[in-house]
């Protein structure tokens, strides 16, 4: 192998242009991940003239798919006793409540309208609208008051420029 | 209603790609044996009738196969085979005299020189289903992705390599020619060297 790089291919035809590589578990050294590079050396070039970093190509190599830690908003739910599909019940089940209580009032309004009678609520609120106060006469500021024949007020109409 | 589904039953399979014989070279007989790497099957015996819409495998960032269909949409194929262009073909300058060619427009002693470009042996190389690399394909990296991927076209850079997955390294095979004889390489090797990284690069970040 060459010195400094922990796997080398044996030699393979450069037409084909292409290697099939596999990472193992080895290649991580009990770590979760490790930054590799991969260099590619023609064979007119010798191992000790070989650099790796003119033409190599950098990346990671991971043990499995990265799993995110959950936010601070999903640990304080968590803390609170709710995990992820009860939180999503209780924002439901307010809403469906009132829906179903207006629902439930439509209906007991509908079926007992021919039982109810607010006659009497209603006349008195006509009434109280509608309240006597009595003649004219009656009111003591009016009293003394004379009452004139009615004349037409004077009217004030705009005049012209030429006025 | 709805009529009810049956299932399709899983087929299985016991077919052994087994070896075939080509002859190359007009003379020369030779044995192909298949090979499957990641579920492609490279050297496979081609179709006794050519289809001109041939599934072809291309390459994701990571190196992973990918099984391309063309098709033909409104008389023209769409994802077909890729054109390689002029890149693997060799270019010669050819000097040729107006004696030489005969032409009714040029004088005898005028001189023409003409580019000729010569096809590659595709002896080998066509039995390879997966997309080859060219300069075209390559990528730029770095920080600042200002630098050519050159000679790779896969695995992008700082892609993630999960462990116990094939991937396929693929490189410009022209790219690499010896400049004191200006031969292409015959053969390669791929090397794997560990980086250090810095505190910052592992996304650790002072405090």
């Amino acid at each position: 192998n060459l010195h400094g790089a922990f796997f080398s291919t044996e030699w393979v035809k450069n037409v084909d242009g292409l290697y099939p590589m596999e990472p193992t578990e080895e290649w991580l050294q009990d770590k979760y991940e490790r930054r590799i590079l991969i260099a590619i050396q023609p064979d007119y070039i010798e191992d000790e003239a070989f650099d790796p970093w003119a033409n190599g190509i950098l990346l990671h190599v991971i043990m499995g798919s990265r799993v995110f830690k959950n936010t601070k908003e999903q640990l304080a739910l968590q803390d609170a006793g709710i995990s992820d599909d009860t939180w999503y019940y209780v924002a439901l089940t307010m809403p469906t409540m009132v829906v179903v209580a207006c629902v439930a009032m439509y209906f007991f309004l509908h079926l007992n309208k021919t039982h109810r009678d607010i006659h009497d609520v209603r006349q008195f609120a006509v009434n109280q609208r509608r309240r006597v106060l009595g003649t004219f006469k009656t009111f003591n500021k009016y009293k003394k008051l004379k009452n004139r024949p009615y004349s037409e007020l004077p009217t004030h109409s705009k005049k012209s420029s030429k006025q | 209603y709805r009529n009810a589904v049956n299932p399709r039953p899983t087929t299985t399979t016991s077919e052994v790609i087994k070896p075939w014989r080509r002859t190359i070279y007009s003379t020369q007989v030779e044995v192909v044996t298949p090979t499957v790497i990641a579920g492609v099957t490279f050297s496979a015996k081609p179709a006794v009738t050519p289809d001109p819409l041939q599934p072809w495998v291309s390459l994701d960032k990571l190196g992973n196969p990918k099984t391309v269909k063309p098709e033909i949409k409104k008389g023209r194929t769409v994802r077909g085979t890729p054109d390689y262009s002029t890149y693997f073909q060799t270019l010669h300058v050819t000097t040729l005299t107006g004696d030489e060619i005969g032409a009714h427009n040029m004088d005898k002693d005028d001189i023409l020189v003409e580019d000729v470009f010569e096809d590659e042996d595709k002896t080998y190389v066509s039995l390879n289903p997966i997309i080859r690399c060219t300069p075209q394909r390559y990528r730029n990296k770095g920080l600042a992705k200002d630098i050519s991927s050159e000679p790779f076209c896969t695995p992008f850079e700082n892609v993630e390599w999960k462990i116990d997955h094939t991937y396929f390294v693929t490189w410009y095979t022209k790219f690499f020619e010896d400049p004191e004889t200006d031969k292409i390489a015959e053969k390669v090797r791929l090397h794997a060297f560990y980086v250090k990284e810095k505190a910052h690069e592992k996304g650790f970040k002072k405090r």
